[in-house]
């Protein structure tokens, strides 16, 4: 099975 | 202060309504360089990162920077009360709470003025890292939203691979499996079809095909689409516009 990452584990909020 | 013209409205329609779908409450922040809105889809699986730059307007002024908090929906519907052809003016004072959108024919006997509602959004923004990308592919847009159509119909998910022969699209679904593979290529009558590639090294990644066919509506917008991946980051796909961009930033699905 695949999982869709989420952007929150590749960019830092400001 | 924000004063600015586009000789047709159609310019600011187009852009709206192929991000419309992803987004809701953004702020669009003017400055003197332009117009710039970075905002997160709701499942925080795609960044729309939109640049206007001034030199793409017929009259541009923002002496003072301006936040428009606004619904990009209720843009969306506004804007749908212009004709293509017609002069836009976006107009807003230093901290106002409204956008002042007004449309006027060329012949200028007929024009509409719409106030829309600006509010305080406090949007979380995300710092975007300079990233070295393995591959770049720039390929006919309309190609890339065609070719994800069809896979579509056999899984929720594509899997792209590129490397030195080309790039290929696969998916796999119950009823089966099926995949496109391109060729770099040259296409000297008309270059938007040209195949062109990049690479430091292969890189392949998955992506969910619901968003993609969002993203790929920004294809009006632009003939060609730059994509770039790297291995497990997110992929950077690019429409370039007159002056400036619509960019997505895109995360993968990874096997489990």
């Amino acid at each position: 099975a695949t999982k869709q990452l989420s952007l929150d584990s590749f960019y830092k909020s400001t | 202060m924000l004063e600015a013209k586009l000789d047709a409205a159609s310019q600011l329609k187009k852009i709206v309504e192929a991000i419309r779908d992803m987004l809701g409450e953004c702020n669009i922040e003017c400055n003197e360089t332009g117009l710039a809105l970075q905002s997160l889809d709701k499942s925080h699986i795609v960044l729309v990162s939109l640049l206007l730059g001034s030199d793409g307007f017929s009259e541009y002024r923002c002496d003072r920077g301006v936040t428009l908090g606004l619904n990009i929906n209720s843009l969306a519907t506004v804007l749908r009360c212009a004709n293509n052809d017609d002069i836009l003016t976006l107009r807003s004072e230093d901290r106002a709470n409204e956008l002042i959108l007004t449309f006027e024919d060329s012949k200028a006997d007929r024009i509409s003025e719409f106030n829309l509602r600006l509010m305080d959004i406090d949007q979380e923004y995300l710092a975007i890292p300079e990233t070295e990308y393995a591959a770049t592919v720039v390929m006919s847009a309309a190609v890339l939203q065609r070719t994800l159509r069809d896979l579509s119909a056999l899984s929720e998910a594509v899997t792209i691979e590129i490397d030195k022969e080309g790039i290929r699209f696969s998916a796999e679904g119950d009823l089966g499996k099926g995949s496109t593979h391109f060729k770099p290529c040259v296409d000297m009558e008309n270059a938007e079809n040209s195949i062109n590639i990049t690479l430091s090294e292969p890189v392949s990644l998955s992506f969910n095909l619901q968003y993609f066919s969002n993203i790929t509506k920004a294809s009006s917008l632009s003939s060609t689409v730059t994509l770039q991946m790297t291995a497990g980051m997110p992929a950077q796909i690019e429409y370039k516009l007159p002056s400036g961009h619509v960019r997505y930033y895109f995360a993968p699905k990874i096997e489990d």
